[in-house]
């Protein structure tokens, strides 16, 4: 998951 | 309803006019294009009904696996009346010239027979939406968590399609059979699409954009 940081923090953006 | 409403925008490629014409600005100019889209993708895949409700790491590893297969479909939609070419952008259609200049001859072959047949059957928007979340809620990743929950979104996909067919294509009662039977190819299509950009990263020659560098390392 940590080689996944971009996905994961656009999936987590509220937009 | 929800998914026609759930549609990204459009996106223009901008090929940067600064660079000459080349078998890397092509690819430079692709890969952009499908960074941007990613984004997008991502926000559009919140939007489908059910999915923000799947944990954040079943999110995750259905992106990982689908991403590439949603970007095919949108362009093999957006290429439906445009006979033999690919149209990746309004401002980026490929010809088959173009594509082999690029590198891509075997992929733009690819993508225009699944093209082909979704012209032959006259796919509608509205199948196109949902057949895109399809891909998405089935993309057979190895590591979901709450197989039961994705499931769940598969179903509810699927009962969508055939309520769509069941009203609109009374006539051909086997229509949604033959709209599922066209993901094989939009799979093997994908992964021709991810092994070819995959090899292009490692000649290390295209710049690329950290989304599109992390999905691709994903399916490595």
């Amino acid at each position: 998951k940590e080689k996944h940081k971009i996905l994961h923090r656009l999936l987590q953006n509220s937009s | 309803t929800l998914l026609l409403g759930a549609e990204p925008e459009k996106v223009c490629a901008m090929p940067d006019p600064a660079l000459p014409d080349s078998d890397i600005k092509s690819l430079t100019t692709l890969c952009d294009l499908a960074d941007r889209e990613l984004v997008l993708n991502i926000s559009w895949a919140k939007h489908i009904p059910g999915f923000s409700s799947l944990c954040l790491s079943d999110q995750m590893s259905l992106l990982q696996s689908a991403w590439m297969e949603i970007l095919i479909l949108r362009v093999a939609f957006r290429s439906l009346l445009c006979e033999d070419k690919l149209v990746f952008a309004e401002d980026y259609i490929m010809d088959a010239e173009q594509a082999k200049s690029a590198g891509l001859l075997e992929l733009h072959k690819a993508i225009l027979q699944l093209v082909r047949r979704y012209r032959s059957m006259r796919l509608e928007r509205e199948e196109f939406v949902t057949l895109k979340a399809i891909a998405l809620a089935n993309s057979d990743s190895m590591h979901i968590e709450d197989v039961e929950a994705v499931q769940g979104l598969q179903d509810s996909l699927h009962e969508a399609l055939l309520d769509y067919e069941c009203v609109h294509h009374r006539e051909d009662p086997r229509r949604t059979g033959k709209l599922i039977m066209t993901l094989p190819l939009l799979r093997q299509t994908s992964a021709k699409a991810v092994r070819h950009f995959c090899s292009i990263k490692q000649d290390g020659r295209v710049p690329m954009h950290k989304l599109f560098l992390e999905l691709l390392e994903a399916n490595v």
